[in-house]
């Protein structure tokens, strides 16, 4: 059993390392051990440090490196161990043009072989959809469906 | 395997019957505030089986069925059926095509339906527990907690405790 | 003490209701006492239903319409009681385009009388500054400060 | 009374001595992520008399001063000043500006100014909670919860107990 677990540990750790680096070039995002002895109950622990920053702790990360950093750990995890299917909703909201641009290229990436759906306001990350719905909410208080193109969505900050 | 097509009825803002189709891509869903975005996610939690009604947003069970509005009687019932496409062979029933489905009544009863036949939650529990990919490597999606990512929850996995987070990585093992 | 709250309480909860129909283009907000008997102690409940809408809990607004009704309070304790200044770290990060655009409306009206400063990605809600300033990290990983004009943000979804 | 000008040495990501003057209308700071906006308003809330260290997202008190960079050794002290306009005679001094300055040293000791005078910290709250504008209403600002809303912390109004919501309305009153 630790066996397997420690092989994923592994990889689970190279893949949030390489994430982390991607989205923030540069840098270091670990997962440590609690307990090195004893991998049948060893915890894991974060630790995350954008680039030309002094080790804090995660609570000192801002919004965004947040929200960063926690695609980063799921992205390794699912690149570990591929999900049939993944739903993500708004977690691109806190971050900058820049960031959420470094996001959908690793999504990009990530869909050849996860099935992705995204809640999103983000135009940037409509752009790389395969199929958009459009939701909205009827004059009967109802939510309605419609199956949409880019081009039906208004310019600007998003649908 | 994939979401092939999910069909919401009477479960929370969608009062009738609508159809969401599936590519093996990217799907984005989009929408004001307030619109039903959110619900969707809620609806293919809650047909796999989720009974945390913290991430269903529902505090009770009757929460999930469509509460009526200004212009429409409430529903009296919710129902979900995910439809999942099963040619590759992830999951071990001999169909293409899987189709899952959920429904809760006022009267506080559910059900639970694997190809329209009445099933124990614990059967739909199993069966996904039970998928894996042909090359042997588990399934990491429905119960496995990063397969879906609810709104504002994202930071959640940096917050854990470390034995929750080793459980993180146990399910990708 | 008490004739003093009551007439507060009813002022904010005017606004709030007055606010969040501006926002919601209708629907009700409502504060309301937990014990009418006993001004001295009794506590503040709130209940919200966008227009159209049942009255549900507060639990199962969306992550938009909380955020909106939220400020429509905030809103309405500015108005009663004008501070000479507010700060907001980005309560707009949840709101669509519309939402945005009617958050911006509210904050140009108070902002005769209370001083904001306001932390924001969304260009809409910059664009009717009257000053801002560009924060970003120096290549020492130390933050550096720029006065700048709308003519210097890039296109696109925010500074 | 509005917000002056507010200088900041070494609090947290901010080395060098920066300063922001602010006019009385609206002022809109803009930036990529974890470029130091939030710092600011945690500047703010500090120099003000915070002592919450959640709010400051701080664990301990030294956690506000700048730690040091690949390129810049840690600074030994964190300096905030806040300049404020009183021509209008909110705060009960004779002065026309007013500057409340807070530091705090590694050794753990903190100092509180209020123009250059040392003080106590009892003193910078006392100033704020006498503040008032000309017509009689009290001042809002400052200690009051609703003066200073931290990032994605907006909704916190909608989740107080009701006894704590009343509190936010006896502040309005
Ligand atoms: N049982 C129910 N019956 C009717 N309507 C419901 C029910 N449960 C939730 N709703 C409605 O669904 C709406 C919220 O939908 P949802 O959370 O999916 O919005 P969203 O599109 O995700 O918005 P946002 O962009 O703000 O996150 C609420 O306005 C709520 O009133
Ligand atoms: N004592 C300190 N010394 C040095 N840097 C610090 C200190 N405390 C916090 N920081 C740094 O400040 C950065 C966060 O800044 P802040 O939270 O203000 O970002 P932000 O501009 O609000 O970003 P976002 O748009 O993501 O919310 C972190 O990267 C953190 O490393
Ligand atoms: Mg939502
Ligand atoms: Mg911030």
């Amino acid at each position: 059993m630790h066996k397997r677990f420690e092989a994923t540990f592994g990889q689970v750790a190279e893949g949030f390392e390489q994430y982390f680096q991607a989205f923030f070039g540069g840098g270091h995002a670990r997962l440590v051990l609690t307990d090195g002895e004893n991998l049948n109950t060893a915890g894991v622990d974060i630790s995350a440090q954008p680039p030309g920053k002094r080790l804090q702790s995660l609570a000192q990360l801002s919004g965004g490196e947040k929200a960063l950093t926690a695609v980063a750990l799921l992205f390794a995890l699912l690149q570990t161990s591929p999900s049939p299917f993944c739903v993500l909703d708004e977690v691109d909201a806190m971050l900058d043009d820049a960031n959420v641009g470094r996001f959908v290229a690793a999504l990009q990436e990530l869909a050849k072989r996860t099935q992705f759906v995204v809640i999103t306001h983000n135009r940037k990350t409509i752009e790389v959809s395969d199929a958009i719905y459009g939701v909205s909410m009827g004059l009967d208080s109802a939510s309605r469906v419609l199956s949409l193109r880019l081009a039906d969505l208004p310019a600007g900050r998003q649908a | 395997m994939y979401l092939k097509r999910l069909d919401v009825a009477g479960f929370k803002s969608f009062a009738t019957r609508t159809a969401f189709e599936f590519g093996q891509g990217l799907t984005a869903i989009v929408g004001p505030n307030g619109s039903g975005k959110s619900n969707v996610s809620d609806a293919l939690r809650w047909v796999l089986g989720e009974q945390s009604g913290r991430l269903l947003r529902a505090r009770k069970l009757e929460d999930v069925i469509f509460a009526g509005s200004s212009k429409r009687p409430p529903a009296d019932k919710a129902e979900v059926t995910l439809t999942l496409d099963n040619s590759a062979g992830w999951l071990p029933l001999d169909f293409s095509e899987v189709a899952i489905s959920r429904r809760a009544y006022r009267s506080g009863e559910s059900d639970y339906l694997i190809n329209r036949k009445r099933v124990r939650l614990r059967d739909v529990q199993d069966l996904l527990m039970r998928a894996s990919a042909p090359s042997g490597a588990r399934m990491g999606a429905g119960q496995n907690s990063y397969a879906i990512i609810g709104q504002g929850l994202v930071e959640t996995v940096l917050n854990l405790r470390p034995e929750e987070r080793r459980q993180l990585v146990e399910e990708a093992a």
